[in-house]
Parts: C-alpha cells; sequence; structure tokens
C-alpha cells in the first residue's frame, strides 16, 4: 500500500550548506521520508528535497513526545570516532578515542555525554556505541 | 535511493525550539 508520510512545519528558516541540504523558510510544510540519528532529517516538499535538521521541524499532529527518548542517567557507553571543539558553553569538547556515557538521545543529533563530573551536548555522528566495529 | 546525509552535524536547534523546551 501506499507510504503515509508525516508532516511537519518548518519553525525557522534554514540556509543550506551543502547541495544535498534542503532550505527552509518559517512555515514551509516538508513530508519527512527519513528520520537520522544524527539529526538530519530526509524531507520532500512539492518540487524539491534535501536533507533538513529535525529541530528546526515541528509536527503538525501535535508534538510527537513518544519518539524522545527519557534520559539514561546510569549512561550508555560510546566512543568518541571523531573529534569537536565546543561552539557554545553547553557543549562539549572531546578528541576521537574517548571514551564517554550518553545520558539523552536527543532527536536533534545533539546528544548529552557525561565525560568524568562534566556534562554537555556533543554530535550523535562523530559517536558510536562501545565495542562495535566502525 | 537517498543520497547520503550531510557528513557536518546539523546546526544547533535554532531560539525558535529552545524557547519551547521547558
Amino acid at each position: 500500500g501506499p507510504i503515509v508520510l508525516q508532516t511537519y512545519r518548518s519553525i525557522a528558516d534554514f540556509a543550506k550548506s551543502s547541495t544535498t541540504e534542503m532550505a527552509l523558510q518559517a512555515g514551509d510544510l516538508v513530508d519527512v521520508v527519513e528520520k537520522g540519528e544524527s539529526g538530519w532529517w530526509f524531507c520532500q516538499a512539492k518540487n524539491k528535497r534535501g536533507w533538513v535538521p529535525a529541530s528546526y521541524l515541528e509536527p503538525m499532529d501535535g508534538p510527537d513526545e513518544s519518539e524522545e527518548q527519557e534520559p539514561n542517567y546510569e549512561g550508555e557507553p560510546f566512543v568518541v570516532i571523531r573529534g569537536y571543539t565546543a561552539v557554545e558553553d553547553d557543549e562539549m569538547t572531546l578528541q576521537e578515542g574517548e571514551a564517554i556515557e550518553v545520558i539523552h538521545k536527543l532527536l536533534d543529533g545533539w546528544w548529552v555525554v557525561r565525560k568524568e563530573e562534566a556534562t554537555g551536548y556533543y554530535p550523535s555522528m562523530y559517536l558510536q556505541k562501545s565495542g562495535q566495529a566502525q | 535511493t537517498i543520497k547520503q546525509p550531510p557528513t557536518q552535524p546539523p546546526p544547533r536547534p535554532p531560539a525558535e525550539a529552545r524557547r519551547k523546551q521547558p
């Protein structure tokens, strides 16, 4: 049967920075084709398609809180597969190979991680579950 | 086939989204 796609509304303007992304204006309606854990969602509109940041979209049918996981304060072990230097105060700076714990997997692709006493946001696409081959 | 997603992390949520967070 036909695949029913969820419609989302853009809450802000988004300027694309690569050819696979899709620019948005606040209020644009898009259908979501694929939701990536990285926080990039593949969307289509009337005559365009491309990747869009999940945090710029809100569901037309009310908040889909069911998709958002609860924080797990015990933490899930992950390894940093790519270093990142914090840009904002609430982000973490980590080096490749460091072991951290993920305590909250957010749909926008910025996960809350813990390293010793410090916590902050880190891009999920630069993390890999401990013990998994890359 | 769906193109590969961008290799850069997505931007942090816009101010509009942050205001909605509790």
